[in-house]
């Protein structure tokens, strides 16, 4: 399903070359369920980035269903973004403006839903989050896990084919970490590919595969036995 | 040190009162280490930024130092919240237009300290912290982590007799956070307060008091041993 050869993303900061990707190789296919490990600034959000097509890697090169990445469209990338692809961003970046249900209805809109499915589907998804009391609260009116829970929702609402979590545990108590690992498994089942960064043996233990970085490389790469 | 009563927090959105905090009273002790447990949506940033003085409750009173606060005048809240609180906010709120350094000055210049002490604390700091490497810096070229990090050194960096912190390790790995952790525990050491707010009970297990919150009360006040 998708595939990274040798990826690198250095940033000049000055006569400073930053090294965030120093030759990642990875492989991951349909239907996995992996956690991306490793210290604060070794390079996971970088490497998420690149995966979900809203960042380009300085050299290597990265496959995602069969096509390579750079070669594809502008419009294309833009489909697999919005269709394809769901993701949960490590600092949210949910639009202020909007409340909760409208951030939640957007990526519905790029799927031309109509209005009165989008708003069922997206209402449905946020309730799925412990969230039906405050689907008109806007992000600021709104705590840390519910911020949070919003922007997973907003992950999910097109149920896409490959859904990538940057710490979407990183706010949330026990109980409700718990409820939103149970709904990635279950999704994983049907056949989701998912792939989570996260910092928690707790979180990763749900999984199938952890990869580990460290300073911008792959350290370990290996399959877990789930309980 | 700090003392609260009967603290109310409402909302009104259109017909529905959100009870963000619905009666919660606290004392906490000069030199108290302090964790701050709950749900997701239980209130607990809510009562952080009411200590922190940035915002006022609905009903109920707050003493902090001795005094009142809501009988404070304007220019000593803000003398308060710049040079005897430091507050590590949930979402970070670093300035983006500023570097690393640059924000972690922002506290040094509110208490007047001259260019180059300003410059050369700050830097020390940001060291104590991991990120010599990325003093110069702005927000969006950190990772989340370090961004973290920023964070928590502006809130050291005048030396408060409060520090505040909602889920500091949120985004680190158990690395940084022990890193983290020790450095709040020696600060409480050398007499500052501290009270965090964390999901994670490693973490409450540096403190020495765990409070937790439910539907905006506290329902669990507890001294714990420490190890
Ligand atoms: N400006 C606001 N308008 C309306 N409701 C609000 C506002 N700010 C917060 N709330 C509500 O108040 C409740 C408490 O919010 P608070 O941020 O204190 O929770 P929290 O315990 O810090 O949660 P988390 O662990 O998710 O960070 C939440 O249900 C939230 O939706
Ligand atoms: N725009 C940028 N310019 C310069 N350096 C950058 C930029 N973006 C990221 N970096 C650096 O690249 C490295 C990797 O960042 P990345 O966000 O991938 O780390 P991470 O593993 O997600 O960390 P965390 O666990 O703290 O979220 C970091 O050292 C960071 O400072
Ligand atoms: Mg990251
Ligand atoms: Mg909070």
């Amino acid at each position: 399903m998708l595939e990274m050869r040798n990826l690198e993303k250095l940033y000049q900061m000055g006569d400073v070359e930053v090294r965030a990707l120093d030759g990642v190789s990875l492989t991951i296919a349909e239907g996995e369920m992996v956690a991306i490990m490793g210290p604060s600034g070794s390079g996971k959000s970088t490497m998420m980035n690149i995966i979900g097509c809203l960042d380009q890697p300085t050299r290597g090169t990265y496959h995602i269903f069969g096509q390579e990445v750079s070669r594809i469209s502008e419009r294309e990338q833009a489909r697999l973004r919005n269709r394809e692809i769901g993701f949960v961003f490590q600092s949210f970046n949910l639009l202020p403006k909007l409340t909760a249900l409208q951030n939640v209805e957007l990526p519905l809109i790029y799927a031309g839903a109509g209005a009165k499915e989008r708003y069922e589907t997206a209402r449905q998804t946020l309730i799925q989050m412990g969230l039906e009391q405050r689907i008109h609260h806007r992000p600021k009116e709104l705590s840390g896990g519910q911020q949070q829970r919003v922007a997973i929702a907003r992950a999910l609402v097109n149920k896409p084919s490959l859904l990538l979590a940057d710490e979407p545990t990183g706010n949330l108590d026990s109980h409700s970490s718990v409820e939103i690992m149970a709904i990635f498994q279950q999704l994983n089942r049907q056949g989701i590919t998912v792939i989570l960064v996260t910092h928690e043996n707790d979180i990763a233990a749900y999984t199938k595969r952890i990869v580990r970085f460290l300073d911008g490389k792959v350290v370990v790469d290996q399959k877990i036995e789930q309980n």
